[in-house]
């Protein structure tokens, strides 16, 4: 047996025994590094399988692994997926293995690795990957999925976050139903904090005479920023710049939204119970300037009103009323129920029934693919593409694994949209709310990032349809360095028939000092951040490729990249080998998943980033005639210490 | 606050003060006919001097009718509402606001500039003072140009001067204080005592600002400005003047 330092027996003789369990995640400007570190002993006279377990965000990428197994170190390089599997066919290690499965909770997936180990030996892992906080809601979210699977002699999470900027709120909330109370320290300065997790063996036990943990749910971190500039927060450094944009202290505009809900055979039970509970609440989210209406849709189209209607108290108890009474059966025609929605809005635009200053979204929530009209997905992509005027956004919600997830992002992508993987689950319509309040709030529409004096270059997606409430739009690039010492953004926008111009400055070397000082900041976070969203919008675009040619082009481009930065993306394998070379294993990411739910709530374009608009030009006010030097009608408060003729 | 008017054709400038309450909100023009309105809102120091409390303008109300617009400018934010619609922006931004015939151009911690139809211009400038001082708060100063766009009737107690008065200035002599020269000024119809003086004009030199000369009129303005200050008090900082 093993004892800890208050003597208290950790397992008995035939465990394997988990000497230490180290989480160490820095945030750094919105971009999280994470390295789970797990050392193990087999104290059995047995040979034991001792296994690495790792939940990771969906959207992360994993950037090294490696593994020491009694002396014997395994360290991991990135290769193209193809030279992956070779090499590992060459020398698979024996009694080894490695892979990433598809996640079992939300927005998860599994790094799994499984070792065979000798009576006495230790096994050390350590998985490092990176991922972007977006920021949803009005918040960030850091969540780390704990699961030691046993109790460990030494536990520790540590969490730094710097945030240049400075942090509005911090929170850390009770996600393990009050066991560990107290145990979270936080310590937060203006734009850092610590939040520290380091439960003793006794806090871990699930009960004071319990062998088991109760470390097994996930540490959350939430926070947000201050903004003082609307026109967002520029950061250069290392030759990048990051440029987050979420501005505020705006009404909302009016927005004309479609719901096209799949009520086909397959959604029966669950699902639709959970939608129809989704939808009563977000019909009564609604605002009284928007307008709305319900397409329901299985082997028929049905909808609830043909036309757009305000969202008055009585229309929304009685699109409510109409969503309770469905009763979901039949086949899936997803291409007529689309273009019905998009007919209406097309109608209503046509006939000048849409406030000129308002969004129009279509929410299509689905569970599968089609099975009747037209079954072809590239054609329904095409047919929706044909129709649907360049004024709506159309986001697609997936429920479950059957439905074809590719198809849902391609057909939201092309129409300035996202698509977002939903669990068909007992918490199916917190999810649905928790997508539609992510757009519930259009705040500006038609915003483009510029960089004028070609000062930068492979500048992100910087042209955007929508801007929402409570998220944050992030634009990266390189910066010419030879240019300037400082770099200017313009961002144009509209909000509700007016035209915004907000201008913002940031000197090269702003934040050197501030990330000097502290030695958990990422040096690298504009690169990696840079490197991540481009990546992420490249498979986007890889899926929306019009030719095998651009397909190709755009593949080449994000291997190299992933090669460059080190990173497991679905065109790279992660290939760890002992020194000899001749024990490999092969950490795979799943094959059609990966590219699902990246987070991010925007799908832009690219426009060039030195383009300002020409009516972002507004001609200088007129020069102030001064006909007598500093004397035109004026009113003014100057300083006491002017000698001047004071009041009587 | 302080107030400076450059009469163009007789090239002088006429000054005088008017100190009153914290919160009070004086009318600077009201233009009923061309639906264009500018009201200011009093701020007080932080505690009086010399048994005085200072008062100055610490947030400013644009209203234009026709664009049914509303531009609220205090020392911390810049609200523009437009019908129902509103939104904000802060002097940390540098932004341009533009709204068919009105655009807002605001310049970080320095001006808000507000232009109507490219032609009429109001800047209105932020003097931030050190948080700490026991004394003074932060305050806004306005600067309208000479325009021939307001329309007749325009009145407040900058816009009655769009119609310049006619002022003869005579029997200038030292005044008690010789550093102060003293004359008087014959204006709608009165002989009013003036005294010479000095006054800041900030839009250049936002620190020092630049010297302005002008004869000041004693009591608040009494007898340059139509009847007395107190008749340019109004309840709501987007309240048109009733005048007379």
């Amino acid at each position: 047996s093993v004892s800890g330092e208050s003597g208290e027996i950790v397992e008995d003789v035939d465990q394997v025994t988990l000497y230490s369990y180290k989480v160490q995640s820095t945030i750094t400007s919105r971009m999280a590094s994470t390295v789970i570190q797990a050392r193990v002993v087999n104290n059995s006279p047995q040979p034991q399988s001792a296994v690495f377990d790792v939940q990771i965000p969906k959207g992360a990428f994993i950037s090294n692994f490696s593994m020491t197994v009694d002396g014997t170190t395994f360290t991991s390089s990135i290769k193209e997926k193809t030279v992956g599997r070779a090499l590992y066919s060459q020398a698979r290690a024996k009694g080894k293995t490695a892979g990433l499965v598809r996640g079992r909770a939300l927005d998860m997936e599994n790094f799994k690795t499984e070792v065979n180990i000798l009576p006495g030996a230790k096994v050390q892992f350590e998985l490092h990957y990176q991922e972007v906080k977006w920021r949803k809601l009005g918040s960030y979210e850091h969540r780390l999925h704990l699961q030691p699977g046993r109790l460990a002699k030494h536990l520790e999470v540590d969490v730094w976050i710097i945030e240049p900027q400075g942090m509005r709120f911090l929170h850390v909330p009770d996600t393990f139903d009050g066991h560990f109370d107290g145990v979270p320290v936080i310590s937060k300065g203006h734009q850092k904090a610590h939040i520290s997790f380091k439960p003793t063996v006794a806090q871990q036990r699930k009960c004071s005479s319990c062998s088991e943990t109760a470390v097994d749910g996930e540490l959350v971190v939430m926070y947000d920023v201050n903004r003082e500039e609307k026109a967002g927060e520029l950061e250069v450094f290392n030759g990048y710049f990051v440029h987050y944009f979420a501005p505020d202290n705006m009404d909302p505009i009016p927005k004309n939204i479609l719901f096209v809900i799949d009520v086909s055979g397959s959604m029966w039970g669950i699902k639709m119970k959970q939608t129809v509970e989704a939808m009563k609440t977000i019909l009564d989210d609604l605002r009284a300037e928007d307008q709305f209406s319900v397409v329901d849709f299985n082997h028929n189209v049905r909808a609830w009103r043909n036309d757009l209607v305000s969202a008055t108290k009585t229309q929304t108890v009685d699109a409510k009323k109409y969503i309770e009474k469905i009763q979901p059966s039949g086949g899936t025609n997803i291409n007529e129920a689309l273009l019905r929605a998009i007919f209406i809005l097309n109608e209503a635009n046509n006939l000048g029934l849409l406030d000129p200053n308002s969004v129009s979204l279509i929410i299509l929530v689905s569970d599968g693919d089609p099975t009747v009209g037209e079954l072809k997905l590239s054609k329904i992509q095409k047919n929706v593409k044909q129709n649907i005027q360049d004024n709506i956004s159309l986001f697609s919600l997936g429920i479950g694994f059957d439905v074809d997830y590719d198809f849902l992002k391609r057909l939201s992508n092309d129409n300035r949209g996202i698509a977002q993987r939903i669990y068909g689950n007992q918490d199916t319509s917190s999810q649905l709310k928790k997508f539609y309040n992510q757009v519930s709030t259009p705040l500006l529409r038609n915003v483009q990032f510029n960089y004028p004096h070609m000062s930068v270059m492979d500048v992100t997606q910087n042209s955007f349809h929508n801007y929402f409430g409570g998220s944050e739009i992030m634009v990266a690039g390189k910066v010419n360095p030879d240019k300037l010492d400082q770099l200017q953004s313009i961002i144009t926008a509209t909000s509700a028939n007016t035209e915004l111009v907000l201008e913002t400055l940031a000197e090269m070397d702003d934040l050197e000092d501030f990330l000097s000082k502290d030695k958990h900041a990422d040096p690298d976070f504009t690169r990696k951040l840079w490197a991540y969203l481009t990546i992420n919008q490249l498979l986007a675009e890889r899926s929306l490729a019009p030719t095998a040619a651009a397909k190709r082009k755009i593949t080449r481009t994000i291997l190299q990249m992933s090669l460059d930065h080190h990173i497991v993306t679905p065109l790279t394998s992660m290939v760890i080998e002992n020194e000899a070379g001749d024990e490999r294993m092969l950490a795979d990411s799943p094959p059609q998943d990966h590219s699902c739910c990246s987070g991010a709530l925007y799908y832009g374009s690219k426009v060039s980033p030195s383009s300002v608009p020409s009516w972002a030009n507004p001609a200088p006010t007129a020069m102030i005639p001064m006909p007598v030097i500093g004397a035109p009608v004026v009113e003014t408060t100057p300083p006491t210490h002017v000698m001047r003729v004071e009041n009587d | 606050p302080h107030f400076i008017i450059y009469l163009p054709n007789s090239q002088k400038n006429i000054c005088f003060n008017i100190d009153s309450e914290p919160g009070k909100i004086l009318n600077l023009v009201s233009d009923l006919e061309s639906g264009i309105l500018v009201n200011g809102q009093l701020v007080g120091a932080k505690k009086p001097k010399n048994k005085k409390l200072s008062t100055y303008f610490g947030k400013l109300g644009f209203y234009f009718q026709s664009e049914d617009m509303k531009i609220e400018i205090s020392t911390e934010n810049i609200t523009l509402s437009r019908g129902s619609h509103r939104s904000s922006l802060s002097w940390s931004d540098t932004a341009h606001v533009i709204n068919q015939r009105v655009l807002v151009s605001v310049k970080k911690v320095r001006t808000v500039t507000i232009t109507l139809d490219r032609e009429m211009s109001f800047s209105v400038l932020l003097h931030r003072v050190w948080k700490k001082h026991p004394t003074n708060v932060d305050f806004l100063g306005i600067y309208i140009p000479p325009t021939n766009k307001f329309s007749p009737n325009t009145h407040g107690l900058l816009g009655q001067f769009m119609n310049e008065p006619k002022i003869h200035i005579f029997n200038e002599r030292p005044g008690k204080d010789p550093a102060k020269p003293e004359a008087i000024m014959e204006v709608k119809g009165q002989k009013l005592l003036v005294t010479r003086g000095l006054q800041k004009d900030y839009r250049t030199d936002q620190v020092s600002g630049t010297d302005v000369p002008c004869w000041f009129v004693h009591n608040s303005g009494k007898g340059f400005i139509d009847g007395q200050y107190k008749d340019y008090f109004v309840p709501q900082l987007y309240s048109f003047l009733k005048w007379p």
